[in-house]
């Protein structure tokens, strides 16, 4: 079956969703059939990638209308079911069952995701019923982490939450840490880049670095190997596609 | 009565909780009797003011404690009504509501806010029955607005779920749009600022600007006005103080 990732972390702005749209087009690009999974009311992804939908994961897991009315061709390779205000619907859905809500979403995705190689998931701020369908869903999670003190507060409690969910799904785990907004010339950056090291080590990832163009891209649709293919954000989040693909001769 | 202000915006990371805490602390400072609410889940507004809460606003909604051992001293005339996981109960309880659950956090605060000069509510990310709560309970609105594409997008979608509620509460309004994480050598952050100037021109705060001085002072659990008196952060901080207080003679 597909590997299946949530780029998941509470605590906002981190680069969840920059993160989930660059590593999943990234990964289309080299090679894979790839399924990014909006479950934000924010949508962003499909605004990252310049594409307006139509419909999208509601309507999925509603049975509302066929898949291929639903889900979008966003790239080659790469097929989007899309995020937004819809998934409120979704969430009184969740709530509203007297038990098995969690399962919600791996019901219905495991029902088409055979056909890719990997199944992405952007994810909303916080924490609610949606997030923790993606954790009933996915084997592996990757939290961007962005190098200041309170988002390495709001690590750890996301990590207290995830381990409350781990009692009972046995498959899924912390499997990458992303740092982001890395600024080699601040003290601080490096400080808290250190520490994470010192306490998560084995899971760190070659940490993205803070570049303007990553924020830049989205305003005109595109990801960051369309709008700044040589910048240092098209090169670390094409380090990350090896480093998560297990293949240094990738690009 | 006293002025109720909502720090708020559903993109997440756009220094809600920075300015919740610093325009609470800096309000106390320039002498008025100053409430904090902390609505988020994350509770980082305890964090940033260096507090341990045993109780919060959960308990002080549901009536388990006496207000004398929910309600913290923060410092001089600040006091903070904590946040934290045990919201999460809170929404259940508003959410099973049949009616009037969107009143929930109005009808408790209004029983002890009249003591203060003003009540300011940090809140989360996203979109959820505690922040409809939030928007029945105050007056004013106030979004802090990092200069980038995808806050603007936030933004966007944030006024359209805000008019939804201003159907119901005729009282609420948008009354401040503060520019956070202004850049100026950064010519996309300029030319971000300049757009929001020419689409909400009157309600456009003075900038606060990028000052790394911000996201160190949470590790000490001190304001920016204890932390660093003399820096960028705390100038901008006070300007805003002498913004929404309308007095120029504040500090
Ligand atoms: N490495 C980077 N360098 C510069 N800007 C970045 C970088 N990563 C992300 N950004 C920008 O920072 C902002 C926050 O990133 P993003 O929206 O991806 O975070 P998020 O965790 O998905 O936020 P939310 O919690 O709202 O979902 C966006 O404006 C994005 O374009
Ligand atoms: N003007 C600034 N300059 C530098 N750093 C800042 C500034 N404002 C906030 N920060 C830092 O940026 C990060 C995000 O700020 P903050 O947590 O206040 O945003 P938020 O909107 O409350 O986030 P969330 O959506 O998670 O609640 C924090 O690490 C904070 O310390
Ligand atoms: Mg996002
Ligand atoms: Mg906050």
């Amino acid at each position: 079956g597909p590997r299946k990732i949530a780029v998941t972390l509470s605590k906002g702005g981190v680069g969840k969703t920059t993160t989930a749209v660059n590593l999943a087009s990234g990964l289309a690009l080299a090679g894979f059939n790839v399924l990014l999974v909006d479950t934000d009311t924010q949508g962003q992804s499909s605004f990252m990638l310049g594409v307006k939908p139509q419909a999208g994961l509601t309507e999925f897991v509603n049975d509302e209308l066929p898949l291929d009315e639903i889900m979008i061709k966003a790239r080659d390779r790469l097929w989007l079911l899309a995020g937004g205000k819809s998934l409120a619907g979704l969430k009184r859905v969740i709530d509203r069952k007297d038990f098995g809500g969690e399962m919600t979403l791996r019901e219905k995705l495991s029902t088409i995701d055979k056909q890719f190689d990997y199944v992405i998931l952007d994810t909303s701020p916080g924490w609610d019923p949606l997030i923790v369908n993606v954790l009933f869903y996915v084997d592996e999670v990757l939290t961007p982490v962005s190098l200041e003190v309170m988002t390495l507060q709001g690590l750890v409690e996301f990590l207290k939450s995830m381990s409350s969910i781990q009692k009972y799904n046995k498959d899924v785990a912390l499997k990458y840490i992303l740092p982001t907004f890395h600024d080699k010339r601040v003290k601080k950056s490096n400080a808290i880049l250190k520490k994470l090291e010192s306490l998560y080590g084995d899971h760190i990832c070659t940490p993205i670095r803070y570049n303007v163009r990553l924020s830049e891209a989205p305003a005109y649709g595109q990801t960051i190997y369309e709008f700044a293919p040589g910048s240092p954000g098209a090169q670390d989040y094409r380090e990350l596609i090896r480093k998560i693909a297990d293949n240094p001769k990738l690009f």
